[in-house]
């Protein structure tokens, strides 16, 4: 039978937070044109062994929980992206030519232990 | 936090934070091709990237090259019924060697109504600049002739394919001279229309503006299998 885990344990396990990258806080929007911003969010969270099956986690987060319960110096699985996807940026280079490309794996979709 | 933003900016494929001198216009299909990435990122289609619907080509990098030439006045004019010389010239220093160029096209903005109410017709002839220029000389020597053609009214922006010539300048970048952009005055004249024209002539060098639309393919940003199927 399961046990409810406790609402304050819940939170601080690994899962995707918000995170919103606006480019006048870099001090970008001289040069970027477009978009002003975009949500890029983070992930955090601890990886306990007792849930690395169901935080998302990869084959490897796993066989590492293993290892520590055998050592102990091995590190806990890490909370980290495992879905991302790209964004696209219209901006001004120094010889004021406009530009337009996208860029892979700059918004954080899913998080996961591995 | 300087040195990381540099780390960070050489992966955006930059040398260091640009400081653009002024905000240019972006081009209407660069604003649609933006919009509709952003619209397939909220639905979460990240697929097409490297192939652009709207110029039906393959491509994930355009860059709009501002031209950087020099408007020309020689003392005798090639022609009598000459209008202006311009030289273009477009730095594609920019393109990393690992870019395919699939797309270079020339925009002419010759101003809305810069030929409104115009007598003669006018002529645009545009020509590779193929020996470098020397001594005092004050107009290069026009090579190969890419354009000879007639120019209605009223005009916006006219275009050419100048893929061909682009990769000519990439593989030998020292060969990139620029292009010699003649627009020349068709039929003949009389003194009302001459005065006109001078007017005309006048309003157009104000008004001109050239870009290159340069599209490109990053293969390592563009994996064969996220290539659209034909």
């Amino acid at each position: 039978e399961a046990v409810p885990a406790p609402q304050a344990f819940c939170r601080n396990l690994c899962h995707r937070h918000q995170l919103f990258i606006n480019f006048r806080d870099l001090g970008w929007h001289k040069w970027i044109i477009a978009p002003k911003g975009f949500m890029a969010n983070y992930c955090h969270g601890e990886c306990p062994f007792s849930l690395t099956t169901s935080l998302n986690s990869s084959n490897y987060a796993f066989m590492q929980a293993l290892m520590r319960a055998v050592d102990p110096e091995v590190p806990q699985a890490a909370c980290i992206p495992t879905k991302l996807s790209p964004i696209s940026m219209l901006y001004q280079d120094n010889d004021d030519n406009v530009i337009l490309r996208h860029y892979e794996d700059m918004v954080v979709d899913e998080c996961g232990c591995g | 936090s300087q040195f990381q933003e540099s780390v960070f900016l050489q992966f955006l494929g930059l040398d260091k934070v640009p400081s653009p001198q002024t905000v240019q216009p972006v081009p209407s299909i660069l604003k649609k091709i933006f919009q509709d990435r952003e619209a397939a990122a909220t639905t979460g289609d990240s697929h097409g990237l490297c192939y652009i619907k709207d110029l039906g080509i393959q491509g994930n990098i355009l860059r709009l090259l501002l031209d950087q030439g020099r408007f020309l006045y020689p003392k005798k004019p090639s022609q009598a019924s000459s209008c202006l010389q311009k030289l273009l010239y477009f730095n594609l220093s920019s393109i990393t060697d690992k870019e395919e160029l699939t797309m270079a096209q020339l925009g002419l903005d010759l101003g809305p109504t810069t030929y409104y109410k115009l007598g003669p017709e006018l002529e645009l002839a545009l020509s590779l600049v193929e020996e470098p220029h020397v001594g005092d000389w004050p107009v290069p020597l026009p090579g190969k002739m890419l354009v000879l053609q007639s120019v209605p009214w009223p005009q916006g922006v006219v275009h050419f394919n100048l893929l061909r010539v682009a990769k000519g300048w990439r593989n030998n970048p020292w060969k990139n001279l620029g292009l010699l952009l003649e627009i020349l005055v068709k039929g003949n004249r009389d003194v009302g229309v001459n005065f006109q024209l001078q007017d005309t002539c006048a309003r157009l060098r104000r008004s001109l503006r050239a870009s290159l639309l340069v599209v490109t393919l990053h293969p390592e940003q563009c994996h064969p299998s996220s290539r659209k199927r034909r």
